[in-house]
């Protein structure tokens, strides 16, 4: 791939493994990872955002693909974890 | 807090570390653990006793990627630990992961500053969404001179335990120590003793005064040498311990404090005049005795602290506030009946029993825990 498509790539990666880490995200299928405002991935990279204290915009931004790469405590941030 | 709060019914939880990362020396993972629990007990009523070979109820490991429960760690960076809810089984348990790189420093992944945040979790509390608070879930380099907990988590876990109380022993300590009308002579405390506690501390023509029982310590805060003085030595009328004290330094008058009366001494001088009654500074008749005092020179106002809440007499005004006012309010992070307290440079120093609160009035809160003899060359 070109660079930036690979690293685009690689972001979804990062981001979805962490929305499954942390906020409970359930991929069911390909569908899932569709970016569109409301799709389920963009609804949980908001309400990551939102918890984290950055800006939400529902997009992968630089800010958001920083701070998921922070060092964190492997506890989720919501609950649903028993 | 986790859903349905769940928490400690007991005060005094048992801890074992099963297991130490060779990336430190054992004893400064005992260090780290145990300093990370004494910060949880300073601002609750919990006690911590490690537990050598039993079961505990909280569980300490480092392990790498599956480790026997429902979240692998994930190597080098991201999940750097987790810890779990309290609870019977895993409840409490804290788990460390050995593909970080474990410091005592700033460098790499700080064992104190990762246990403290661990253990909020096996004591109940959740994450937290203010950046500047030790819940936060992801971590950031830490300043090691402030006082980690930020007012979000003393807030979280005092939901849940309650204050610092003052225990029997301390009471029973703080009662000795105020009321010494026993005949016994008290024995001259060691400063260095980590059960050090103070009547009351004030500043003294640049130096700092600390007084218990019949004595007091008379230490010049950029100077080594700490001079031990019987106070009857000083100003011969004054009866030994001493309640609480102040001074202002523009007038050169230091203010002492027994029961419900007051002196005013210049150097070695007691002033004429005095003793006179505290009433006479405009308290009601149900207040007894100061338990502390100290003069704000920034504000031109002289703080009186009795029990748990407190008054404030305004130099310029010459008026006390009409009715005190809760501590905790005004100085957040300081809870309950305090022994002393003093202000140094912009700092005010608050003793309660063995511990000594450093307070930044600009940030509003607790900077630092020190020990009482933070400031004697122990």
């Amino acid at each position: 791939f070109p660079a930036d498509t690979r690293q685009k790539k690689e972001g979804i990666q990062l981001i979805q493994t962490y929305l499954e880490n942390y906020y409970n995200f359930k991929k069911d299928g390909e569908s899932d990872l569709i970016w569109k405002n409301n799709s389920p991935i963009t609804k949980k990279i908001k309400e990551m955002q939102d918890f984290l204290g950055l800006e939400v915009t529902g997009k992968l931004d630089s800010d958001t693909l920083d701070l998921i790469q922070q060092p964190r405590c492997g506890f989720p941030d919501i609950a649903g974890f028993s | 807090t986790f859903a349905g709060e769940p928490k400690w019914t007991k005060k005094v939880l048992t801890y074992r570390i099963l297991n130490y990362t060779p990336d430190l020396h054992p004893a400064d993972v005992n260090a780290a653990i145990k300093k990370a629990f004494n910060v949880w007990s300073s601002v609750t009523p919990l006690k911590f006793v490690k537990e050598e070979n039993d079961l505990a109820d909280i569980m300490i490991s480092f392990a790498v990627r599956g480790h026997n429960d429902f979240i692998p760690f994930d190597g080098p960076g991201g999940a750097v630990a987790h810890a779990y809810a309290p609870g019977t089984g895993f409840g409490g348990d804290a788990h460390f992961d050995e593909d970080e790189t474990w410091t005592i420093s700033t460098e790499g992944t700080n064992l104190f500053y990762v246990a403290l945040h661990e253990f909020g979790h096996s004591l109940g509390l959740f994450h937290s969404k203010d950046p500047e608070a030790l819940m936060y879930p992801i971590y950031r380099k830490f300043d090691p001179s402030v006082f980690p907990l930020h007012q979000d988590d003393i807030n979280g876990i005092q939901h849940l335990y309650g204050h610092t109380p003052i225990t029997y022993s301390d009471q029973r300590e703080s009662s000795e120590v105020k009321e010494p009308d026993e005949p016994k002579e008290p024995a001259l405390a060691d400063t260095c003793s980590p059960d050090l506690t103070f009547d009351a501390v004030t500043t003294f023509r640049g130096e700092i005064m600390f007084f218990k029982d019949k004595y007091f310590w008379r230490k010049h805060p950029s100077l080594r040498e700490v001079n031990v003085v019987l106070i009857s030595s000083f100003w011969p009328r004054l009866p030994p311990g001493v309640d609480a004290a102040y001074e202002v330094p523009e007038k050169d008058e230091t203010v002492l404090f027994k029961g419900n009366e007051f002196w005013v001494v210049r150097g070695d001088t007691i002033l004429p005049g005095y003793p006179q009654k505290i009433y006479a500074l405009g308290f009601p008749k149900d207040v007894t005795k100061i338990d502390a005092a100290f003069y704000n020179r920034n504000k031109g106002k002289i703080y009186f602290f009795i029990v748990d809440k407190f008054w404030s007499y305004n130099k310029r005004s010459q008026s006390m506030d009409r009715k005190p006012r809760q501590i905790r309010e005004a100085f957040p992070g300081i809870n309950g009946k305090i022994d002393a307290v003093f202000q140094h440079n912009d700092f005010f120093y608050f003793f309660h029993g063995r511990k000594q609160f450093e307070f930044d009035p600009g940030k509003k809160r607790v900077t630092r825990l020190l020990k009482t003899n933070f400031w004697f060359p122990c």
